[in-house]
């Protein structure tokens, strides 16, 4: 772990009597390592080093007794407070149909999400209505409508050929006529980079002027999470983000490098494939897991 | 190269950056510039183009020994078997699709096994997309046990006449071992009613994942044994670079590589080619 090859640096440094500057540089080297290998962003981890590198060769740790645990304290402070606050709501201000959207790439988990966020109001005695707008996937308007029909969550049922714009337009019709409290609004997996496609958000959002944006995006995501995050955020603009697949081993990294180039909330995470595995995001506990 | 005209500490860190940005990891970007390290202690390694040019011959000496693409002799193996598997959502599915279209585009005939039994309408997804391609579908209910669905798969194969199966798994975490022990299952299944089957166990993988990708091959080829890996999303700006230390370590081939959501978006795996893509 981090903490131990810490101990055992300082160990090493402190059999040759005082520490130098030059011996904290080296400790961070250890810590660039560990977020390297959890996928952070190669230029957020050269940012987050400097940043700390400023607090970590001061007194405290110069002439601390324990100056691994030190290190180790003001790197996982620094990156929890980079990570935000945690318990971020979801914005459900303005009369109902309150629209939440759902946006990111291909297969990180948008529709299984839409499905999850149904049921998280549900449970919070709200009256959520589901929007299929994904077109192009094959059987993607089903997948979510057969999550629909497996919550008793409501949903809009598009004509055949229908376009995304106008299937959501008619969708808010529906709820609205329905007295519904919010839409989720599940869109196609699309590249950031595809013209066309951002497009059709930007349309969306222009017409439904959804309260929520989401980025949705896999735990699992390497050094191109700066990328898809940036131009997402840059492209249509998101509100928060929710990072998927946080079942599974990968450290997360993609989450330091997400937050650090959009400075936008971490809202949930999706730990597993039920409808049920929706969790609040807890800034410290990203922290560790990305600390390994 | 990088406008660099000598080779400094400067330089290596933007190689570093090049690499660490085309996803190559920790392990092998470290061990392609310890190369560079050792080719400047040397003298080998004198301008900047020359250590650009020894990083990418390292890599295509890697790489090339993945370049393998499958051939099938139909004659000798009827019906081929493919089991397609991976993580959620990376592309399994999709890319069935694509594989199938091809041989059923060359006259073969094809059979798709919806052993996909978990996730909502899953089997709905490769229905259009067995129309599309004229591939025969074997189904069941959901929630049935996709070994089930292997064994129908298979009988239905023979009786047929098919020439190729391929049987669709859900995607499932490598880190479920449940999950893991469910897809030994429907392994043991194929070979037990088709013997040598399957005779392709293909690894989807996604370009745009991290270092988490190492792990997913490495399990799923220490659960069932891989015998070739499809590399899917390199349409994106993502550049797949994790394949690189993937193959060093695990020798697998790397079949395909998947570029779009279109039925043709594939194409078999060339080193040269991506190789460029990265630099
Ligand atoms: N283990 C795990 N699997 C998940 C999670 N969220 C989604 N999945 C799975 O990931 C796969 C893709 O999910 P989808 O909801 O279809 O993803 P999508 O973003 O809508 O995909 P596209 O519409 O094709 O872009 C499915 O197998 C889901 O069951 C999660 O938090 N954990
Ligand atoms: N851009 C792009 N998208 C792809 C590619 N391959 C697959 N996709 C998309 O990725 C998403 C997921 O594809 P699926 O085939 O459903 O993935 P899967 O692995 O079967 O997913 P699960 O069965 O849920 O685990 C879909 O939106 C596909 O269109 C590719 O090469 N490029
Ligand atoms: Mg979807
Ligand atoms: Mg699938």
């Amino acid at each position: 772990s981090l903490t131990s090859k810490l101990d055992a640096i300082f160990k090493k440094l402190k059999g040759r009597g005082k520490l130098t500057e030059q011996n904290i540089k080296e400790a961070l080297k250890e810590v660039r390592m560990a977020l390297l290998e959890a996928d952070v962003n190669f230029k957020v981890v050269k940012d987050f080093i400097q940043s700390v590198e400023q607090r970590a060769i001061g007194q405290e740790v110069m002439a601390s007794l324990t100056p691994a645990q030190q290190v180790i304290k003001i790197v996982r402070d620094e990156l929890t407070s980079l990570m935000g606050h945690g318990e971020e709501r979801i914005n459900l201000s303005g009369s109902p149909p309150v629209p939440i959207m759902l946006v990111g790439l291909h297969g990180c988990g948008k529709t299984t999400t839409a499905g999850k966020l149904a049921r998280y109001f549900q449970e919070r005695k709200k009256r959520p209505y589901l929007i299929p707008a994904d077109v192009y996937r094959p059987a993607a308007i089903e997948q979510l409508q057969r999550l629909g029909q497996e919550l008793g969550v409501d949903f809009y049922r598009p004509e055949p050929s229908q376009a995304p714009l106008d299937i959501c337009l008619k969708g808010r019709e529906f709820a609205l006529r329905g007295g519904y409290d919010l839409m989720v609004i599940d869109t196609a997996g699309r590249l950031h980079i595809d013209e066309a496609l951002m497009l059709e958000l930007r349309e969306i959002k222009a017409s439904l002027k959804p309260k929520e944006i989401l980025l949705v995006a896999d735990a699992m995501t390497g050094q191109d999470a700066v990328n898809i995050a940036k131009n997402f955020n840059e492209r249509l603009g998101i509100d928060g983000v929710i990072l998927t697949k946080m079942d599974g081993d990968a450290r997360g990294g993609a989450a330091l490098s997400i937050r650090a180039v959009t400075q936008k909330p971490i809202k949930f995470i999706g730990v597993g494939e039920k409808l049920d595995a929706l969790e609040v995001f807890h800034p410290d506990r990203m922290a560790s897991r990305i600390l390994g | 190269f990088l406008g660099k005209k000598t080779i400094d500490e400067g330089l290596l860190d933007e190689l570093e950056g090049l690499l660490f940005a085309a996803d190559l990891g920790v392990k092998t970007s470290d061990q392609l510039l310890e190369g560079v390290r050792q080719g400047l202690k040397k003298g080998e390694l004198k301008e900047p183009d020359k250590v650009k040019e020894f990083i990418k011959q390292e890599m295509l000496r890697i790489l090339r020994s993945g370049e393998k693409p499958l051939f099938i002799d139909f004659s000798q193996t009827r019906p081929f078997v493919f089991m397609v598997v991976g993580v959620n959502g990376t592309g399994k599915t999709t890319t069935i699709a694509k594989i199938a279209h091809q041989y059923s585009s060359q006259g073969r005939k094809v059979l798709i096994g919806a052993a996909d039994t978990f996730r909502a309408a899953a089997v709905e997804q490769l229905e259009v997309w067995a129309n599309r391609v004229g591939a025969d579908l074997i189904r069941q209910s959901r929630g049935s046990d996709p070994s089930a669905v292997a064994f129908d798969s298979i009988h239905a194969a023979k009786a047929r006449e098919i020439d190729l199966v391929f049987i669709d798994t859900a995607g499932r975490l490598h880190t479920k071992v449940n999950l893991m022990e469910e897809l030994k299952k429907v392994k043991r299944i194929i070979g037990r009613e088709c013997p040598g089957a399957p005779h392709e166990i293909l690894l989807v993988l996604d370009a745009t994942t991290g270092q988490n990708a190492i792990s997913q091959a490495k399990l799923f080829n220490e659960v069932i044994g891989v015998t070739g890996i499809a590399l899917t999303k390199l349409d994106g700006t993502a550049k797949g670079g994790i394949i690189v230390g993937i193959t060093e370590e695990l020798k697998i081939p790397i079949r395909y590589i998947g570029v779009g959501e279109g039925i043709d978006d594939l194409k078999e795996f060339n080193a040269n080619e991506f190789v460029q893509a990265l630099f």
